[in-house]
């Protein structure tokens, strides 16, 4: 659907308007942290597998908030400049479900969107800073 | 600015490209023209051009609209959530999803639909990666992963430039100075404003 110009938009939200966004219901999991078990966590964790952050895997992802999505959850935070708190926070989640370009932030297992930042950072979980 | 594995760039003999759209999509003169203002941006960066051409099997890059799955292993999956894909050089694919509210003109930030996509800030981002740049950290680059709805941000901030001129050069005739988008657009969604 093209709509030329924001005046042809018709004032009366669209039927889909009120859909759901595909990522809309990750938003549930607010606060979740590794060792909880929440339904559909496992589509999260395929977010996360389309978009290079967990490698594929041989079976379905479980709803375990396990090792795999904390270190991908970490890295993730770390590419789009938040705190890297390895948990489902707010700040997190606005970003996680926010429209985006289908292509992968990491390819072929190296985190292409942060080349040249320190990959160490996400083991301290520390912000190293200099003074400028 | 990041870069795909292997560093993948349009060889100097492959510089002037050509860029044609689906004849299915039967897209308006309009929507073309989206298209031809997002080239723009790049082109005026670095020596590549881009020239439209109606036959879209020969063209370098293929600008295709599709709806769900569309056979490349990357479904699109309605309104909002993925809104485009695009390959890496030479592939040339560029895929958009159909189900968007694509805005072509106007303010999309007043839009009265949550869901309205600017239509050139996608396009400015998917050839971004057509040329051979990977996703950027930095926030107010072009080449930043997400864009809320109801946004516009087509400007090359200094990183997208940096990231481009280290791939093809400059263009002889660039004066070295991006507006970034901080300057001429900010986002907003929600009320809140998030530059």
């Amino acid at each position: 659907r093209f709509f030329p110009n924001i005046t042809a938009i018709p004032p009366w939200p669209l039927p889909n308007a009120t859909s759901l966004a595909p990522w809309d219901a990750f938003k549930k999991f607010a606060g979740c942290q590794s060792g909880e078990k929440r339904d559909g966590l496992s589509k999260l964790k395929q977010y996360f597998n389309n978009f290079g952050y967990i490698p594929n895997s041989p079976t379905n992802f479980s709803d375990d908030f396990n090792d795999e999505l904390e270190k991908a959850l970490k890295i993730y935070q770390q590419n789009f400049n938040l705190n890297v708190t390895g948990q489902l926070d707010d700040q997190t989640l606005q970003q996680i479900v926010r429209p985006r370009c289908g292509n992968a932030d990491i390819v072929n297992g190296t985190s292409s969107m942060n080349s040249g930042k320190s990959s160490s950072f996400h083991t301290t979980g520390h912000f190293r800073t200099t003074a400028h | 600015y990041a870069f795909f594995p292997g560093r993948p760039f349009w060889p100097a003999n492959r510089r002037d490209l050509t860029y044609g759209f689906l004849p299915a999509n039967e897209l308006s003169d309009e929507v073309k023209a989206v298209f031809t203002r997002a080239f723009e941006k790049w082109s005026a960066v670095t020596p590549l051009t881009f020239t439209q051409t109606d036959s879209f099997f020969s063209a370098d890059i293929k600008i295709a609209f599709y709806s769900g799955d569309h056979g490349d292993g990357e479904p699109f999956d309605g309104v909002l959530g993925t809104l485009a894909h695009a390959f890496s050089p030479t592939n040339g694919r560029f895929h958009l999803d159909a189900a968007e509210n694509w805005v072509v003109s106007g303010d999309v930030t007043t839009s009265s639909l949550s869901s309205a996509v600017d239509l050139e800030s996608v396009a400015v981002h998917e050839i971004g990666h057509l040329l051979g740049l990977g996703h950027s950290s930095v926030e107010d680059a072009i080449m930043f992963p997400t864009i809320s709805s109801r946004t516009r941000k087509v400007e090359l901030a200094n990183d997208d430039i940096d990231g481009i001129q280290s791939l093809y050069g400059s263009n002889p005739n660039f004066n070295g100075s991006a507006t970034t988008s901080t300057t001429q657009e900010r986002e907003t969604s929600d009320g809140e404003a998030r530059y």
